[in-house]
This record gives structure tokens, sequence and C-alpha cells, in this order.
């Protein structure tokens, strides 16, 4: 038997490791022995306190991310939601999930060739394990961060993506066994951020539920003033930066907002006072005729 | 006039008593304010934003005339009549959200890749009696 006050059970309660559980305050403890009370919480709850428990009990210290991309993401946030965490009203976007990836470290060559200019191609690999079923591709961006502290002036940059299949056989690098290129072509003016749409690269990969993206990425920028070498060694500096993944994503779970979903919703069903029916009348007999009365009576009175 | 010779004049002190039961109860049916901080439940290792959530929540006793307030359905009120008159085993209408937000949620998986999602259903809005 559960009193009034007391709080209700279903009050966000995250199951997490032992350590946790013993600091968290009384109220927000499950009761003893529901460990079957870890099936019933809502998807986000069981994935939070999933997440709580998975880095407790394996062990496994929680792999912290990059610091750029945090910062890149805690923009996209502040850009999308309010401080209070409510999606602001975006028409343009229909995605409600963004994912940002950092290259997995063991497959990167770097080399720079003066000669051609080139700033540098290194090899990326990048694991998609946490792209659910449910989550449809919409767009894919490769994410640059440049350190706008050194003085640039404008200079335009090609980029050549080949990606590589994943052959098993190799122990960790896969040999390329065909590869795509694709050329594009941007100009930087002391951005931070330079965003690389490879939208129409990835889509078949992905759409095919592929875990693993191997891909080359190749720079080579066309200085302001190519003679000024001084330049060209800063920029190499600053471009040497691995780039992120960035997948745009909508996922189409039930606890996921879908907000044309939301609109529709709204206008369907609002929810307004049900005129009363007949039904209610007869079933009250003179009862209900006393209350309309009476509810006239107080409706004159308020 | 006819009605007012027809309709016994209430003795005044009988008013109140009168009119008590269409009274809404005093901690009625309504939503209320609950803010935590995900520091509180130490999720905020992997909860990067926002960094305070306001559920919300809905409690109170549900009046007996609820259909216009609350856009109960008639159910409702038959249930209501079930338990004052027929059989008071049989629970009384609970105050419950009506109606939701969503809300935003940055987190650091546990590979390390950060994911920006947008939850249904996170925040009650609206009160009803069911």
């Amino acid at each position: 038997p559960r009193s009034e006050d007391r709080a209700a059970p279903d009050k966000p309660s995250g199951l997490l490791g032992a350590p946790e559980l013993s600091e968290l305050h009384p109220l927000l403890r499950l009761p003893q022995g529901v460990s079957r009370g870890y099936a019933l919480l809502p998807p986000l709850l069981k994935v939070l306190s999933d997440q709580g428990r998975q880095s407790w009990e394996s062990g496994t210290p929680r792999l912290q991310p990059d610091s750029r991309a945090l910062r890149y993401m805690k923009r996209l946030y502040k850009m999308y939601a309010t401080k209070e965490g409510i999606p602001k009203a975006h028409k343009s976007h229909l995605y409600n999930t963004v994912r940002l990836f950092t290259p997995c470290s063991e497959c990167q060559h770097r080399h720079r060739d003066l000669v051609t200019g080139d700033l540098h191609s290194v090899d990326l690999l990048f694991n998609l394990d946490r792209v659910t079923a449910l989550e449809h591709l919409l767009k894919s961006v490769l994410l640059y961060s440049f350190d706008t502290s050194v003085p640039t002036s404008s200079f335009m940059c090609t980029c050549h993506l080949s990606v590589k299949e994943h052959d098993f056989s190799s122990q960790v690098c896969p040999s390329v066994s065909h590869s795509v290129a694709l050329s594009l072509h941007f100009e930087v003016r002391k951005r931070k951020w330079v965003e690389i749409d490879v939208t129409s690269f990835l889509q078949p990969l992905i759409a095919t539920n592929r875990r693993n993206i191997h891909m080359a990425v190749n720079f080579t920028c066309i200085l302001g003033n190519p003679q000024d070498n001084t330049k060209q060694d800063n920029l190499i500096n600053m471009a040497l930066v691995p780039p992120s993944l960035l997948l745009y994503l909508n996922d189409t779970s039930e606890q996921a907002y879908h907000r044309w979903n939301s609109l529709r919703h709204r206008r369907k069903s609002p929810v307004q006072p049900k005129q009363r029916n007949s039904l209610f009348a007869d079933v009250t007999g003179d009862e209900g005729r006393e209350k309309t009365q009476g509810k006239r009576a107080s409706r004159h009175r308020r | 006039e006819e009605n007012l010779k027809e309709a016994p004049a209430t003795p005044p002190q009988n008013l109140s008593e009168y009119f008590k039961q269409f009274l809404f109860p005093q901690n009625e049916c309504e939503l209320h304010s609950f803010r935590l901080s995900f520091s509180q439940l130490k999720w905020d290792k992997w909860i990067i934003a926002p960094h305070r959530y306001s559920p919300q929540y809905c409690k109170g006793d549900c009046p007996r005339v609820v259909g216009h307030r609350y856009g109960s359905p008639v159910h409702t009120m038959v249930q209501n009549i079930i338990y004052e008159k027929l059989d008071s085993s049989v629970p009384r209408p609970s105050c419950v959200p009506a109606e939701y937000s969503p809300l935003s949620v940055l987190t650091i998986e546990p590979d390390g890749s950060i994911v920006y999602k947008e939850y249904e259903d996170m925040i009650a809005t609206k009160c009803t009696c069911r």
C-alpha cells in the first residue's frame, strides 16, 4: 500500500551501478529486489541506466569524447534546444537525432606531399555500431575544425574522398579493394568548422547497415598566396586534426520526438471538454438534472 | 411565480451545505512542478545537456463533476458513481497527465561518440482525470 504523499515509484529512478545506487537519494532508490523494475523503465531511462550499468559492471572506463567534438555538439544543442531542453520549432530540420563519431585511431596514416601542395591525406575508420536500425540517414557531414587563431586569408580547398572495403583478412588496416573519388570545392574563410557534405557518398553504405566505414581523405588547398611558405606551414599544422563524422538521422522509434507527428496529433484530438451526452443524464436521473441546475447556479455565482 | 411557489425556499442555514457538494476539492487534480538536475542522479557523466530537467507531475483529487474541466470521458463519471454508490473497492478516477512536451538530450555514448536526441513525452504539460 502506498500512502498518497510518498513519492510515486515511477519517478525517474536511475538503476545505476551499485556505488552510485548507495549514494542515490533514498526517494530515488527502487525498493529492494525490484530488479524487474528495470524492465519497466521507459526506453530512455533504460538506455541511460544501461549506460550507467554497462560502464560500472564491465569496469571499462567510459571513452571520453574529443573536446573539440564536444564543443561543436554543445553549440549544436544550443541552436536546436532551449536551456530547459525544449526542442526549438525548426521548420527546416526533420531530424530528431544527430550523432558525432570520431575516427578510430589505429588506421591513420598521415603524409603530406609538399610538391603537389597536399595538405595531408589521412585514412579514417569510423565505427557506427551506435546507429540503430530505426534511425534513417538524412544527411552526413565530415567536420573539420580549424584553429582560427592563425591569421589566414581566404583559401580554396579541394577534398578527395575514397572509401575502402573492409578486408577482414588484414589485421589492422584493410587494403584498398576499390575506391570512389569525390572532389568537392569549398572556400574556408576564417571559419572554426568546415563541414563537407558526404551524404550521397555514404548513403549506400549506411543504407546497407555497414557498421565500419573506412575512407581516405585527401586535402589539397590553394592558398591565398602560394609563394608564402610560412603561411603554408601554419595551415598544414592547423588542418592535420582528423575530421569527425556527423550523421543527421530521423529516429522512427516510439520514444523519439516526431515534430510533424505531434503537430498532426495536436490537430487531431485536442483535449477539449467533451459535450455531456444523453447517456450521462439518463444514468444519473434526477440527480443529473439537480447537478445541471446546481451547475447553472454555481456558474452564475462564479 | 408558479415555480417560486412550488420550489420550497431552502432555509439559509442549509444553503452552504447544499452548495458544498458542488465545491471543488481543496487539493484538486492539477499540474505540480518538479525540477531535478542530472547531477543529483549521478547521470551528468554522460548527459551533457540539459543540466536541469522539469518533468512535472499530476497530483490531487478528481472532483465529482469532471467533464467540462478536464475533458474527461463519460466513463470517468460513471466510475465515480460506481465508487460512490455501488462498490467502494472500485478506485475513484485518478489524476494523470493528459499532454506532454518533448525534451532534447545531449549524451555521451559508451563508445565515446556524442548524440543529440529529441525524446517524445518527457515533460507533463496538462492533467486530466481518468
